[in-house]
């Protein structure tokens, strides 16, 4: 179940979209005892000036995304637009049965896309 | 349902050989694995912020409850305890010694375990509930061919109200080597001063593993 993508790139600023992972619709539901899915969610977005510069707590002013959006807004033609892509993760954990029959629980790091940033 | 391609490799992403069959039917989820999933859990966490202190960060590759590094913990049950009833000459005196059996064969070689803990739950005798002077369980190695077992640890017992526990690590298996592929046990439960016997109704094993390939060091924070 996601936020439906709108064309490559366009659709606004850069920023995460919602995607809801279902272990229904992977067909998992059977050995998966919890959760029954998790909010993984997405990044997509316009990486161009201004929603290049980084927001208060974000990396520094001037770094190399915003460098090539700059490059980009003086000659489109020499350098694309930085990529959005994931800047906070965080972790899911999952509850299932394995193939012995025992109950497992296991960690996942970097599960979740919390924030998305142009890179 | 996902392509089999993309759902295999999500698999084998999760660290998992192949899919599981299913849950069994006839076996519960132990609370203590539901408690450590609802602690583990963040987006739990978010829908339940009473379990976990607003912004405690946990430590990635950590069991916080179990105060142990690992990202893996597993609930193994006995594959069935063997209750053996020896003569007057066995040192356990009448009382029974079971055989239990720990099937460690789905923890991968890369797995370092940080914890192992054996969980027992006895039984009485109705006629004489409790020993004075409480219980010593002996927990061995089974025997090979026809030596004696080795004892690889001992641990006064003073109630069997409660479940017993014990650690393994260290006892049964070095600290930093993998586990083995099965674990074969040999428990003995003896009255300190004259009383009943007892029955072994339960043996569990969890055991908490770290699998680094997993692991990612904590971010440095933002300087």
């Amino acid at each position: 179940d996601a936020e439906p993508a709108v064309g490559r790139g366009l659709g606004g600023a850069c920023r995460a979209r919602r995607l809801y992972v279902s272990f229904r619709e992977v067909g998992w539901h059977r050995w998966v005892i919890a959760p029954r899915g998790f909010l993984a969610n997405y990044c997509q977005g316009q990486c161009s000036l201004p929603a290049t510069l980084p927001g208060p707590g974000g990396p520094p002013a001037l770094n190399h995304a915003v460098l090539r959006a700059l490059m980009h807004s003086a000659v489109p033609s020499a350098t694309g637009l930085p990529c959005c892509v994931p800047a906070r993760l965080s972790p899911i954990s999952v509850l299932f049965f394995d193939n012995s029959d025992n109950v497992v629980l296991r960690h996942y790091e970097d599960m979740v896309v919390d924030e998305c940033g142009c890179r | 349902p996902a392509a089999p391609g993309a759902a295999a490799a999500l698999l084998q992403a999760l660290g998992l050989r192949d899919t599981p069959q299913g849950a069994p039917k006839s076996r519960p989820v132990p609370p203590v694995m539901w408690r450590l999933f609802r602690r583990r859990d963040p987006q739990e966490a978010r829908t339940s912020p009473r379990r976990t202190s607003p912004g405690a960060i946990q430590r990635p590759c950590h069991v916080e409850e179990l105060g142990v590094a690992g990202n893996i913990v597993r609930h193994i049950l006995d594959r069935g305890a063997r209750a053996r009833t020896l003569g007057p000459t066995s040192p356990t005196g009448q009382c029974t010694e079971w055989t239990v059996v720990f099937d460690l064969s789905a923890v991968e070689p890369d797995e370092l375990p940080s914890h192992a803990r054996l969980e027992m739950r006895f039984a009485e005798a109705e006629a004489t509930a409790g020993a004075a002077g409480g219980w010593e369980l002996s927990v061995g190695r089974e025997a090979e061919g026809e030596g004696a077992g080795s004892v690889l640890l001992r641990q006064a017992v003073a109630t069997l109200g409660t479940p017993v526990r014990v650690e393994l690590l260290g006892a049964a298996w070095a600290r930093n080597a993998s586990a083995p592929r099965s674990l074969r046990l040999v428990l003995a439960l003896r009255p300190r001063a004259f009383g009943a016997c007892a029955s072994l109704i339960e043996a569990s094993l969890l055991l908490v593993t770290l699998d680094s390939r997993l692991c990612h060091p904590l971010t440095r924070p933002r300087r």
